[in-house]
């Protein structure tokens, strides 16, 4: 899950 | 990257870079809150600490360096232009935003995703975000100016915000545990106060009255 944590948004 | 979310970026670019170009143009931030303006170049500087060490693709790292330079620049035409700093609105523009700042950082060390630095300052720059319009919506109460270099300002960053929340809801539903609680509940309260702001704006453009934000 930490994984999705992506932070891939502005 | 969803349709909402390229959509809810154009619409944040053009809110910041539009405000640029007309106080560039006009060489005036008349009705402009440079509080609001500093907030939201802390809110891209502590946001974007991961620039260079984080490389998520060409169009995240391209977004990133416009935001931060568009929002600096206008911080820096606001305070050191010699024509466009003497129309900013100075005794207007006095929404205390260390009342805000501190707060955003206090729940920025007790909520947030991990415990350290760059998650701390992300969780910071999202609660901070969430607020930073409220210098604004106060300045324009104030002044009772609507003009259009603040209401189609004010208008894009709402668009920008219900943009996101539909991208959030697609990811929702499209991706796997896709879940950042942090985001939606900061983004959800920020889209409030644009909601009001709207539902004022629009009542007082019907009744063709000056706007009348609440206190």
């Amino acid at each position: 899950a930490a994984a999705d944590n992506v932070k891939d948004e502005l | 990257m969803n349709l909402f979310r390229l959509a809810g970026d154009m619409t944040h670019l053009v809110s910041v870079v539009v405000l640029l170009l007309k106080i560039h143009t006009i060489k005036s931030c008349a009705g402009v809150s440079l509080k609001t303006q500093e907030l939201y170049a802390l809110v891209f500087a502590a946001r974007y600490l991961d620039l260079f060490v984080h490389f998520v693709s060409l169009y995240n790292t391209v977004m990133k360096l416009v935001f931060l330079a568009s929002s600096f620049s206008i911080v820096w035409y606001m305070r050191k232009h010699k024509i466009v700093r003497r129309t900013y609105d100075r005794e207007h523009d006095t929404f205390r935003h260390h009342f805000i700042v501190l707060p955003c950082l206090v729940l920025a060390l007790l909520i947030n995703e991990r415990f350290t630095f760059r998650e701390v300052m992300w969780a910071f720059s999202i609660y901070l975000e969430a607020v930073a319009i409220l210098p604004q919506l106060v300045l324009l109460q104030r002044t009772r100016n609507i003009d259009n270099l603040t209401g189609q300002y004010v208008f894009f960053l709402g668009a920008y915000r219900v943009l996101y929340i539909l991208n959030w809801i697609y990811r929702y539903f499209t991706e796997p545990h896709f879940v950042h609680w942090i985001s939606w509940i900061a983004g959800i309260v920020q889209t409030v106060l644009y909601a009001d702001f709207f539902y004022y704006y629009i009542i007082s453009w019907k009744n063709n009255v000056k706007l009348e934000l609440p206190a």
